[in-house]
């Protein structure tokens, strides 16, 4: 573990924290894509799939951050899609999330490290991870707003995964170890958020709300 | 890089 790692992981559960207080606090999730929602959750499932196959975790903190990982993605999509169900902007939710699907599952069975049921649904899940924001960003640009609480959430989300690149250098360097499935996805997940991180710096941390041009 | 060690990043 490194300091980059464990920031990224912390990052991580911010967001997915300050999402969750967003939608308790307002009883809404206006502005929240449903569909990355999902899709988070089918990442988390298929690949922390080892908790149910009973692989031995490397350590209980790894095996509890999993299992908040998987309960809280569940339960935000629960929120959405019942609780505040009323709540939700389906009209503008509307990316196609089989378009995200199907070419990361596809891309695993080709592109993997071995052919094998767990590694190929562990690749299918850092593949989707990548493109799962898409519907979030999407709904952004059509809403042409963001709630400044749906930035910092959107800046926690995007910043766990830049902060996983610096983790894979130092790991590269000290460790010579490179998973380069995992490197490439994670810097196209990365380069996804970049007009968005432009957006957070140069208005959000001023105060201002992000309005995108409509 | 030890192949096959289960994944040990999140």
């Amino acid at each position: 573990m490194n300091i980059f790692r464990l920031f990224g992981d912390l990052s991580h559960l911010a967001a997915i924290a300050i999402l969750l207080l967003k939608i308790w606090k307002t009883r809404s999730c206006a502005g929240v894509s449903g569909k990355t929602q999902l899709l988070f959750a089918v990442c988390f499932i298929t690949r922390y799939i080892d908790l149910f196959l009973h692989f031995v975790s490397l350590y209980n903190t790894e095996k509890v951050m999993k299992l908040i990982y998987i309960s809280a993605s569940v339960f935000t999509c629960y929120l959405i899609f019942f609780k505040f169900k009323a709540t939700y902007d389906g009209n503008h939710d509307s990316m196609r999330a089989e378009f995200l699907i199907v070419p990361a599952a596809g891309l695993a069975c080709l592109i993997n490290t071995k052919f094998d049921a767990i590694e190929i649904l562990w690749t299918f899940s850092i593949y989707l991870e990548a493109v799962a924001i898409l519907p979030q960003l999407f709904l952004i640009s059509k809403t042409g707003e963001a709630e400044t609480i749906t930035s910092h959430y959107l800046f926690a989300q995007g910043s766990y995964r830049a902060l996983y690149i610096l983790n894979w250098i130092y790991r590269y360097h000290y460790e010579s170890h490179v998973d380069t499935i995992a490197i490439v996805a994670g810097v196209v997940q990365t380069i996804l958020y970049c007009d968005f991180f432009y957006l957070y710096i140069t208005k959000v941390v001023k105060g201002q709300k992000i309005v995108l041009p409509a | 890089y030890k192949d096959g060690a289960w994944k040990d990043e999140l």
